[in-house]
């Protein structure tokens, strides 16, 4: 499984959530305008967060974040 | 198994659930609008509880909560 | 596998039943209005009944109890 | 696999039947109009019977006893 | 695999048949109008016989006996 | 895997045929007009002979023999 | 997998081809106008030849033999 | 996984071809005009050619050789 | 998986190409036209190279090499 | 799972993110106008970044970056 | 997983990419106009890079480098 993230605006954040009884942020990708990130779930991201202007595609469809 | 959450307002909170005989809150993100948190259920995960406005992204389709 | 309910009212009871030999609530989870529960099944957990106005969206469709 | 059962009328009954050599109803919960019941075959339960009006949603269809 | 039998009529009788070298009724449950079996094949169980008037719903489809 | 057989007149014949090296008719179930068998493979059961008119729902299709 | 075979004369024959380093046929069963034959791979048999009218369906479509 | 060939005209080869480090023709079945062979790839057979008029069904669709 | 190839000319050659640290054809089939050949991938065949004018069939289309 | 990236303009950069408790680029292929890299994830890669104009091919749809 | 590669013109080069801590390309397949690869990922490949015009068959749909 693994989303995709194209940045619509420069400084979105990425940020992967560990999986296990402790819940914080990991680490934090940040890509800007028209870059694309495709991220999976693994043994350490079990979550993730992101922030900024977006166009999510996932196996629910097309989210776009923002007006 | 992953669900997307989009807040459409600030202060939206998502908790997660304890898998197991005990069933309790074990933690709570918070996302202001626009921000997207996108969780997989673990194994210390087994159910979630959503409060504020959002848009909700899940195999059973899209679930908008609020007016 | 997973159920979503989203509360059309306050009050509403999400109750999970024991898996096994024993058939009983072993716990319930109480949403209010626009309020959104995710519920797997599990080790616990192999039925669960709803009392109040919901949306369920399950597998097999959306389902509007209530009138 | 699970099944979804909501009460058209008060006092429907939704009773187990006890996989294995011997056939009989190990457990019946009641549900009354408005409530759902959403049940999954177990290692206890490999069949159910249902008395009463209800809407029955299942991977073959929605079914509805009664008139 | 399961399969879900409405009765029509009073009477409707649903046979289970024996896994294994050996093919006898083990068990047969008996079914009013309106009212609804749910079974699944099983350890015990790998045919089953329908007497009496139904709509049976198999992943092939709605079957109707009687006229 | 199962087959479901509605027999369309009196006397339908349904022969299991064993799976192995040998092949022999192990057991024939006789079914009358509108009764239903539903019938799995097994690991005594690999092949199946109807011998009369009936409707045969299967994986593949709705197959009507006789006229 | 299963195929399904409806002859539609009198004397089909439907023969089964060994499985392993030898390729011979290990049985031939015959079936008349509007008898229906279901027949598995196994680990007998991993080929099938067929001689006379039938309608066979298969998980690739019904092929109609003869005219 | 299987392959149907029926034969639209008398002698068809189907040649089976040997899987492993050597690669050469282990049998050829021969099929006359309306005759049908279904057959698996298997342990020994990686690959199949066929010579000679044919209607073919596979899971890629149904290939007519011949004019 | 396999693939199925239909000569669309004489003396069409279709390569295995080993699988492992090496790569190179290790055995070459030679179909003239309307001769088919079907193949799967195996121990030792990891890529297949064609030469020709051909049909070939795959799970992603229907792919027409030559004009 | 793999994706599959078409440059549309010189010098587009995909980078490979390393799987597990450290999140960093292992490795940076470059790719030209027309040029086109399929890459799977991988036991090293649990991530990929692209930078410049593609057309991005994924199973939640084709992505187009840039204008 | 197969992709295949039809080449639209002369010396079209695929190139497979090492599995594991290094990426590096390991072997160079080259085809002419009208000829196929047909290339799966294996355990030394786990990316794929294609220089030249082709038109590409994938499970994300078919592409087509060059103009
Ligand atoms: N550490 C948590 C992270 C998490 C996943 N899904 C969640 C949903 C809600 C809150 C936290 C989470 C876990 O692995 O379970
Ligand atoms: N601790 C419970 C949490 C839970 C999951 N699904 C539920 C449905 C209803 C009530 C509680 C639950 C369990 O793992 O089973
Ligand atoms: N304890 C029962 C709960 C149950 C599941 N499905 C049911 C259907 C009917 C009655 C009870 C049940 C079991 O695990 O099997
Ligand atoms: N004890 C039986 C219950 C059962 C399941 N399916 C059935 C069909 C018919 C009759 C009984 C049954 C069994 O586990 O097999
Ligand atoms: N005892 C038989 C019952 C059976 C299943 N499918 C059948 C088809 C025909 C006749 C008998 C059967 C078996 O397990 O195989
Ligand atoms: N004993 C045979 C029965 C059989 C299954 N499929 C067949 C097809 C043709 C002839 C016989 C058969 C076997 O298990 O293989
Ligand atoms: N004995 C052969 C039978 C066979 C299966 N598929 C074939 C295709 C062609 C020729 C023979 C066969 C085998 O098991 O492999
Ligand atoms: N012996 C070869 C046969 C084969 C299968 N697919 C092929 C494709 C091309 C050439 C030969 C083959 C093998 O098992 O791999
Ligand atoms: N020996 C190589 C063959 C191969 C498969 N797919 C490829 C793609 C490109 C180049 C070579 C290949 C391997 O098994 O991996
Ligand atoms: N090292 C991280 C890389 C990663 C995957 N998905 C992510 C999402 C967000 C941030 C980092 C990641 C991991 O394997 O989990
Ligand atoms: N050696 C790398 C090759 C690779 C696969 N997918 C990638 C994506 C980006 C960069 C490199 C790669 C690996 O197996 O993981």
């Amino acid at each position: 499984d693994y989303i995709v993230i194209k940045a619509l605006e420069n400084g979105v954040n990425i940020s992967g959530i560990t999986r296990g009884r402790d819940t914080k942020l990991h680490h934090t990708e940040k890509i800007d305008k028209n870059e694309i990130l495709i991220a999976q779930f693994t043994e350490q991201t079990s979550a993730m967060k992101i922030r900024g202007n977006v166009e999510l595609y996932t196996k629910h469809g097309v989210i776009k974040s923002g007006e």
